[in-house]
């Protein structure tokens, strides 16, 4: 069988699929001070995924917590890869509480972007990944 | 009641895929 270090090489998602695989590209971006652009793509599944059972009250604390720690400062390396639009977009659903399972969706994709373009390509020629392989 | 930083650890780990 193929070895789990392999198949982080295909796409970011078998790389994202895989706990020891996140476990390295976490540390890896965390030397890059950018572990944030990780911790909000999986913050916007998880917000996704818990729309099912939980209550509201709970879904509109979750995404103001996101907002506040990921979006709301402009200095923030999540903050600074998203588009305005979309930042606008996602103010306006904490502030007029119009919460959506999908309201992280466009942001999440921004961030998935610039994960494969950059970061991700990146981490398969590092010290941290070639060393583990 | 859980903190912010708690739901958003525990909205993250939901999200990550299980031990195989």
């Amino acid at each position: 069988p193929t070895p789990p270090y392999l198949k982080w090489a295909e796409s970011l998602h078998s790389l994202l699929d895989d706990q020891d695989g996140i476990h390295l590209f976490r540390t890896f971006l965390k030397q890059e001070e950018c572990a944030d652009m990780l911790d909000f793509w999986f913050a916007c599944s998880g917000f996704r995924k818990q729309e099912a059972n939980e209550g509201n009250e709970k879904m509109l604390k979750l995404a103001k917590a996101i907002y506040k720690k990921y979006i709301l400062d402009n200095n923030g390396i999540v903050s600074r890869q998203i588009k305005p639009a979309t930042k606008s977009f996602i103010k306006d659903c904490v502030m007029k509480l119009h919460i959506d399972p999908a309201m992280f969706d466009q942001a999440q994709t921004e961030i998935q972007t610039m994960m494969e373009e950059n970061t991700y390509p990146l981490f398969l020629k590092s010290d941290i990944y070639l060393e583990y392989t | 009641i859980d903190s912010e930083d708690d739901l958003l650890q525990e909205c993250i780990s939901s999200a990550m895929p299980k031990k195989k």
